[in-house]
């Protein structure tokens, strides 16, 4: 069903957020 | 009376990469209908439901401050329940079964973990807690 989370993990933040971020 | 949901903005574009996730652009608006701490949050945008990565939404109100927990540096100790292998320089390679210390649970699913000296960023969806049942 569509409420299933996909089995995969997410990808990380964008790169340009992750700068921003940390 | 209507549940009132959370209005979350898109910060980049997203392209989907299974059938129920949701493709967005930087800018669009999504309410969150449930968040996952693998870091998939349930969202829905105008008339479409799906799976976004929490990684690519910033709240509307208060885009700063996100609700990250605290680290807590003492760690809580997990199992891996599936191996993964380091894709960026700030991720750590483990094997199925390895018991390590959860340090910071991060939104997007990316959790902060030690094993001995190395810290590293691990799929919360991979790990399990000590004493957890399957």
């Amino acid at each position: 069903s569509i409420k299933q989370p996909p089995k995969n993990p997410p990808p990380r933040p964008p790169v340009d957020v992750r700068r921003k971020r940390t | 009376g209507p549940i009132i949901l959370e209005t979350y903005r898109a910060i980049a574009d997203y392209s989907k990469c299974t059938k129920y996730e949701l493709d967005l652009q930087a800018g669009d608006h999504v309410e969150i209908v449930e968040k996952n701490d693998n870091g998939w949050w349930f969202c829905q945008c105008e008339s479409r439901r799906g799976w976004v990565p929490a990684s690519y939404l910033e709240p509307l109100e208060s885009p700063d401050e996100t609700e990250e927990p605290e680290p807590n540096y003492e760690g809580e100790l997990y199992i891996t329940t599936n191996s993964y292998t380091a894709v960026e320089d700030d991720e750590l390679t483990l094997e199925e079964g390895e018991t390590i210390e959860v340090i910071h649970k991060l939104l997007d699913g990316w959790w902060v973990v030690r094993k001995g000296e190395e810290t590293g960023h691990y799929p919360s969806m991979f790990l399990r807690a000590k004493g957890e049942k399957l």
